[in-house]
């Protein structure tokens, strides 16, 4: 994780997958 | 025009006019009458008022309603533009319309910059990033030591803040995801384009003559 920049790992947030707004 | 002004329309609050919103958004008339159904099934499933309130929200997300999380919490609050708290059935599409897979690229890095500007300033700073990072952790449960937090910070602000005034604006936004683009992944939905497959029923409540779609 060292090498990935904050925004890579900010991204993996479950609060920003809206995808699962879509699953029934 | 609003549900109110039709005896054709639903009778429910903020339900616009799917050919208006249609004309407004990358998305067909169907394609809105399918996210009708959504819009739907997640309104009314804490309290059936034909408005999405954050409760709600979380629980679409989670399949949990006790679930606080900060990120989630920002997009609900970009959704509410009109800041009631509530999203209605207008919100819903016009927010939803960046994250469809043929809106402009430019609309969809403006939403990340105002998603990831927790405190509205027109800047990403230093101590919003922490925030966020911190927030990860404690979601995923990851661990990371203070020591390398910082140093994830370093390196973002060092590649990202271009000017080193310690904080990222607009243009460095830009420019930084030009450089990182699996960083805007986030702001496309495939499931949009295939809408109206994942919600069939619509065509049993359309409202619209096809000849108008």
């Amino acid at each position: 994780p060292v090498l990935m920049n904050a925004f890579e790992l900010i991204s993996t947030s479950q609060g920003l997958n809206l995808g699962t707004l879509f699953e029934k | 025009m609003g549900c109110f002004q039709s005896a054709q329309r639903r009778q429910c609050p903020g339900h616009e006019d799917p050919l208006l919103l249609s004309s407004q958004t990358a998305f067909t008339v169907s394609e809105v009458e399918a996210l009708f159904e959504l819009f739907k099934s997640i309104s009314s499933s804490v309290i059936d008022d034909g408005l999405i309130n954050k409760e709600e929200f979380q629980l679409a997300l989670f399949k949990n309603r006790k679930k606080e999380n900060l990120f989630a919490n920002r997009i609900f609050d970009l959704f509410d533009v009109k800041q009631k708290g509530v999203i209605d059935f207008g919100d819903f599409v016009r927010a939803l319309n960046v994250f469809h897979p043929n809106s402009p690229h430019e609309d969809k890095v403006d939403f990340s910059f105002k998603l990831y500007d927790l405190d509205n300033t027109g800047f990403i700073e230093r101590l919003e990033v922490k925030q966020m990072l911190i927030a990860l952790l404690c979601e995923s449960e990851m661990k990371l030591s203070d020591e390398t937090v910082e140093t994830i910070l370093d390196k973002t602000f060092l590649d990202a803040d271009v000017n080193r005034d310690g904080k990222i604006d607009k243009e460095e936004w830009q420019n930084f995801v030009s450089r990182n683009p699996s960083l805007m992944k986030i702001m496309t939905l495939p499931y949009l384009r295939d809408i109206t497959t994942t919600f069939p029923s619509f065509v049993f409540n359309s409202e619209v003559d096809e000849i108008a779609t």
